[in-house]
């Protein structure tokens, strides 16, 4: 959807 | 192996039931600390973070840290199964592909197992760091489910708005706009029905309704539910699984377009 970032941009992999 | 031995089971399916429909196939990871499960939706816009502890059953072994992957639709079949008071009891072998669930009725004049094949999942683990939140708000968990539903009705997405005035909802859709303010209430008889807002800074982000409205499936779970907020990161909506642990939603904010 337009404007929804994902929630793996703000968590770190790991 | 794993044996865990616990008398309130109802918790388990609260807690399925709540976040089964975001996510389909999930790891329970148990270790010596108790039960957890770190699982995206498949849009991979919310994170969803479960831990029960060790110490919230009657009796917790398990000699080695395993995952144990499953369906969750699956997993909710086999819960339906217990009675709303039976004693629930999880049993694995470290190298074993299935785990069963035991149910002892209250007056144990029932008992009932049932064996879950587990499955192979590959599963990302996301690090979630320590966050300073703007704004805080504890409220009835009733009351979140309401506003949820109440503004999806109007629009698809949500501004919340954390002011010293208090927490507002906004939306707006084809038929017009809608605000609810929840305002700091500490003075309320019953304390189920208190909210508290815990404000260092004013924050408003903009949220998909749907995702917040799915958490909402959360609220048999506790009597209130903890929304914290910091600029231009993901809520945290939280719900404590009485003292036993926790059931905590992630939600990333959107942007302008």
């Amino acid at each position: 959807p337009p404007g929804q970032q994902s929630i793996m941009k703000f968590f770190s992999k790991g | 192996m794993l044996e865990a031995r616990l008398v309130q089971g109802s918790m388990l399916r609260k807690v399925v039931d709540a976040v089964k429909d975001l996510v389909s196939d999930a790891n329970i990871d148990v270790s010596s600390s108790g039960f957890s499960l770190q699982a995206m939706d498949t849009s991979h816009v919310s994170l969803i973070a479960m831990h029960l502890r060790a110490d919230a059953f009657e009796h917790f072994r398990c000699d080695r840290p395993m995952s144990m992957g499953m369906s969750l639709a699956n997993l909710a079949k086999v819960l339906k199964c217990a009675g709303s008071d039976d004693i629930v009891t999880l049993k694995a072998n470290d190298d074993g592909d299935t785990v069963t669930f035991m149910f002892e009725s209250p007056k144990e004049d029932r008992v009932s197992d049932f064996e879950l094949k587990l499955m192979d999942i590959d599963s990302e683990h996301l690090g979630i760091p320590d966050t300073d939140y703007c704004a805080t708000v504890t409220m009835p968990a009733g009351e979140y489910a309401r506003i949820c539903k109440d503004l999806s009705s109007i629009g698809d997405t949500v501004v919340i708005s954390a002011t010293k005035d208090g927490v507002k909802f906004t939306t707006s859709g084809d038929v017009g706009t809608a605000n609810v303010t929840v305002r700091q209430n500490t003075t309320a008889d019953k304390k189920e029905d208190q909210t508290i807002i815990d404000l260092k800074e004013p924050v408003a982000l903009t949220f998909a309704l749907r995702y917040l409205t799915s958490f909402a499936k959360a609220t048999p779970l506790a009597t209130h539910v903890t929304l914290s907020m910091t600029r231009e990161l993901p809520v945290m909506v939280e719900y404590a699984i009485q003292d036993m642990g926790h059931l905590r939603f992630y939600l990333a904010p959107k942007i302008e377009d």
